[in-house]
């Protein structure tokens, strides 16, 4: 999950 | 995703829809500048690197398109296109961007969040972004009057990232970690660029008058 909200936005 | 990422990206896609409209309405660019639009194509595709191998999500994956397909759209149109590229001025457009590309990639190689090279494309895709509208500014002020679409287009650019900064501030307090200080400081560097012409561009919105930068 962490990764994901890293790398999420544009 | 909350209200304030989301407001962000559609002011992002705005300013890009203007600037399209600019070029294809008008069959001009007089007053945009070649080398802000071609350092943004470097930021969207030193970001966008796992576009195909990383999904997030349709949205995502869509936004990232419109922002890569646009941006070398509008470099292939102020390059190639006979009627748009006779407008292009290139004596006023002589902003010096390889040194900000050189300085963003060294920056990149020395602070980013991991030494691969998606974090080093990432980190020098950020850095990048908060200055390539230095050459456009810079042709602004040496232009003088900024034409509408042009005015707006740069105003929709700068406030984009300024609601990705509530966004931010948003998650630090919803969110139990928070790890984008690199985006967050670049991101505060970015909007205050535009502080003065936010404050000019409020000047001519307040008085009804034409938008005039200080030469």
């Amino acid at each position: 999950a962490k990764d994901q909200g890293t790398k999420d936005e544009l | 995703m909350n209200i304030f990422r989301f407001a962000g990206d559609m002011t992002h896609l705005i300013s890009v829809l203007v600037l399209l409209l600019k070029i294809y309405a008008t069959k001009s660019c007089s007053g945009i500048s070649l080398k802000t639009q071609e350092l943004y194509a470097l930021v969207f595709l030193s970001r966008y690197l796992d576009l195909f191998t990383n999904y997030i999500s349709l949205y995502n994956t869509l936004m990232k398109l419109v922002f890569i397909g646009s941006s070398l759209a509008i470099v292939w149109c102020m390059r190639m296109h006979h009627a748009v590229k006779r407008s292009y001025d290139k004596e006023v457009d002589t902003f010096r961007h390889y040194y900000l590309v050189l300085a963003c990639f060294v920056l990149a190689t020395l602070v980013n969040e991991q030494f691969t090279l998606r974090e080093v494309c990432w980190a020098f895709s950020i850095y990048l972004e908060a200055v390539a509208i230095l050459p456009q500014l810079v042709l602004l002020q040496r232009s003088g009057n900024v034409d509408n679409l042009t005015g707006q287009y740069v105003f929709f650019l700068g406030a984009y990232r300024a609601f990705y900064i509530l966004n931010w501030i948003y998650r630090y307090f919803t969110e139990q970690y928070f790890t984008r200080w690199i985006a967050c400081i670049a991101g505060i560097v970015q909007t205050a660029l535009y502080a003065d012409f936010f404050y000019y561009y409020f000047i001519s919105w307040k008085n009804n008058a034409k938008l005039q930068l200080p030469a």
